[in-house]
């Protein structure tokens, strides 16, 4: 495992907190999408079907339980807990799931390294995971006050996605193995949705001003 | 398999 890499851990477990908090500690969801957060579920549950069977290491069996085990509890929270739930902006959050999963779950059975079950959940949950941060883009749009963990989580998030471009690099110079089209093209195209964030999101941070994005 | 190397990243 390289540095990119377990920085891009590092930072997806540090967004994990970070909503996790907000929503635990402050009991709000105020800003955040449960659209995002309901394909993120389905992201891990598809793509860690083998978790249990294909052993490759104790880090990445915990990683992958604790990225199953947040997914699905923030969701929880978010539509079942009495106080976090008054908080989450429902008439805002508009965006619809079938416009997303279809077209991914269609791609995946299209395009794939081997047409068997769990390879096209891993494909799907990869092309997935790619677009499942939109509706949460398109929310931050129509807020007006987006909080820092708000923020802060977004970022975190785009942060992740570009240290695993970094990590491909740095693998495709140091490993012997051929390339991944579906899994680079897939985590490209999700790195590049944040670019339009990071731009405001520096530039706020520059003139130490409110986030906001344009609508 | 074809596509393990990628399967040991999350």
């Amino acid at each position: 495992m390289n540095i990119f890499r377990l920085a891009g851990d590092m930072t997806h477990l540090a967004s994990v907190l970070v909503l996790l908090l907000k929503i635990h500690t402050i009991k709000s969801c105020a800003g955040i999408s449960l659209k995002t957060q309901e394909l993120y579920a389905l992201v891990f549950a598809t793509r860690y079907l083998d978790i249990f069977t294909n052993y490759i290491s104790f880090y990445n069996t915990i990683m992958k339980l604790i990225f199953l085990g947040s997914s699905f509890s923030i969701v929880w929270y978010i539509k079942r807990h009495k106080i976090v739930h008054r908080s989450y902006d429902k008439d805002q959050d508009t965006f619809r799931h079938w416009f997303i999963v279809l077209p991914c779950l269609v791609l995946a059975l299209l395009i794939n390294e081997r047409f068997t079950f769990k390879e096209v959940m891993w494909t799907f949950s990869l092309y997935l995971e790619a677009v499942a941060i939109l509706p949460q883009l398109v929310l931050l749009q129509r807020t007006r006050n987006i909080d820092n963990l708000t923020g802060q989580y977004v970022f975190l998030l785009g942060a992740y996605r570009a240290l695993y471009i970094l990590n491909w690099i740095y693998r495709y110079f140091t490993e012997d193995h051929y390339i991944h089209w579906i899994t680079w093209i897939a985590g490209l195209v999700q790195t590049l949705l944040y670019a339009d964030f990071f731009y405001y999101y520096f530039q706020s941070w520059k003139n130490n001003a409110k986030l906001e994005l344009p609508a | 398999s074809s596509s393990s190397v990628t399967k040991d990243e999350l």
